[in-house]
């Protein structure tokens, strides 16, 4: 493998999105580019990566190889990642480490940097991507950020209920309840403040709240999210990358039997 | 709201 970033800081983000919902992951490279799923240990969240070449300026994998990382070592390595630097990841053929070159032409500086990497033996769970859902809703994720920062301060449940009003997320605590209304908008301005739902029924789900303030650590990947949602089913919460691919979370809900 | 719910009842392992 041989792929170069001609921003590090792609890669950073990309890491530091998922870095404390799982602690390991093994990333899959073929032609195709690199893909990755993990979930967490209680095995409620599950986070799906997708590298395309098209996030790459340069991008080459002769064979398809694994590659089983340590999340927290490999976050180490990419705090040295600025905007000015670009950065190559080498696997050689027998692939036993992760090389790591920052190169910043302009400051006739170069970083290189060597991670062991470790095999993981994870089960992987068959999620379809193209799954179909009664909801869809894609909106801001810096409005989706603060409102789960808002709420979830509240109860440790997180209740998201769409109808044809719009989206309602809804907290109710002990000693206080919260409830946030978003109606669907057209900002011509600024688009990524569009709000749009498009739905074939209504939901009405719960989930854990230290789950989604996993989930918004995601938002520096993309300024909009996408969220699908089915009755009794798990969600995703969707960030796409501009030049393709991106991170996905999907959440098993609360419910009562 | 009740029981977390786990992935392994939804998705199958490949």
């Amino acid at each position: 493998l041989e792929a170069k970033f001609d921003d590090s800081t792609i890669f950073k983000k990309i890491i530091d999105s998922f870095k404390d919902s799982v602690t390991q992951i093994n990333f899959v490279c073929s032609e195709s580019g690199i893909e990755a799923q993990a979930i967490d240990d209680s095995r409620v969240l599950l986070v799906t990566v997708s590298i395309p070449p098209s996030c790459f300026e340069s991008y080459r994998c002769d064979r398809p190889t694994t590659i089983g990382v340590y999340l927290a070592s490999l976050a180490k390595l990419l705090k040295s990642a600025n905007t000015n630097s670009s950065l190559t990841l080498y696997v050689a053929d027998k692939p036993d480490e992760l090389l790591l070159l920052f190169e910043e032409p302009k400051n006739q500086k170069s970083m290189e940097y060597k991670l062991k990497l470790v095999d993981i033996t994870a089960d992987m769970l068959e999620v379809d991507s193209d799954m179909k859902s009664d909801v869809t809703v894609e909106m801001s994720s810096v409005e989706f950020t603060k409102t789960v920062r808002d709420l979830t301060q509240l109860s440790d449940s997180f209740t998201v209920s769409v109808t044809k009003d719009g989206i309602v997320f809804s907290v109710q605590g002990d000693t206080a309840q919260g409830k946030v209304l978003l109606q669907p908008r057209e900002d011509l301005a600024d688009e990524s403040n569009n709000l749009s739902i498009s739905m074939s029924k209504t939901i009405d789900l719960s989930f854990a709240s230290k789950y989604l303030l996993d989930i918004i650590k995601a938002a520096s990947i993309s300024n909009k999210i996408f969220l699908k949602f089915s009755d009794d089913t798990p969600a995703l919460f969707e960030f796409k990358m501009e030049k393709g691919g991106g991170v996905g979370f999907y959440l098993a809900p609360k419910y009562d039997d | 709201k009740g029981n977390q719910k786990r992935l392994d009842g939804f998705f199958k392992v490949k």
